[in-house]
């Protein structure tokens, strides 16, 4: 989602 | 995940292990500094919050769980392993580390994407990533001689810094709405901080002397 775009990285 | 992506995330594993390695099989912490594996413990405690939110992949969950093992359990060895904490250089370890995080707690309260629990922490998280290395940074520059396991450790965290770089650039040009400020401005400034000890270690390796920071 976009949101959580970003999130998926450490 | 992009190449940049992969190789940022295997080079910040191979920068651990590079310290498990000192720690464990030469029992040795010497040019370490303590105050920043104490804030990288926080960091990761702070930013992995979501684990119990949040499934994204397993290689995900699985890298988040190494970061944060391994970055307590260096934490663990440094102040409490008989062996491993006498080599701890405490005297010249002595930035006061714990005057960082006031000013990264505010900035996140202040800067965040979303005022959430969870949001507030992984900014916090991202703001004290950025300034973490420099009690580590400052130990350098006061130790004369650096180890060639120390070095590589510093350059390796630095290499995965200037890797993300990389990373987000490609992400900003393959991927719609992708645009992360408060990642990007905290990465770029942590990248920054290391230039000036990556000039130093290309002069040493060019030169094929001993590293050693100017006073």
């Amino acid at each position: 989602t976009k949101e959580s775009a970003g999130k998926d990285e450490l | 995940m992009n190449i940049f992506r992969l190789a940022g995330d295997m080079t910040h594993l191979f920068s651990v292990l590079v310290l498990l390695l000192k720690i464990h099989t030469i029992k040795s912490c010497a040019g370490i500094s303590l105050k920043t594996q104490e804030l990288y413990a926080i960091v990761f405690t702070t930013r992995y919050l979501d684990l119990f939110t949040t499934y994204i992949s397993l290689y995900n969950t699985i890298m988040k769980l190494i970061f944060l093992g391994s970055s307590i359990s260096i934490v663990w060895y440094m102040r409490h392993h008989k062996v491993v904490r006498r080599s701890y250089d405490k005297d010249q370890d002595t930035f006061r580390h714990y005057l960082l995080m006031l000013p990264c707690l505010l900035l996140a309260l202040l800067i965040n994407e979303k005022f959430t629990f969870l949001e507030v922490m992984w900014a916090f998280s991202l703001y004290l990533e950025a300034v973490a290395i420099l009690p580590q940074l400052v130990l350098l520059q006061r130790t004369r001689n650096i180890d060639n396991l120390t070095g590589q450790y510093v350059l390796l965290l630095g290499a995965y810094r200037a890797l993300y770089v990389l990373n987000w650039i490609y992400r900003y040009f393959t991927e719609e709405n992708y645009v992360h400020w408060i990642t990007w401005v905290s990465g770029i400034v942590q990248t920054l901080l290391y230039a000036d000890f990556f000039y130093y270690y290309f002069q040493s390796w060019k030169n094929n002397v001993k590293l050693q920071l100017p006073a």
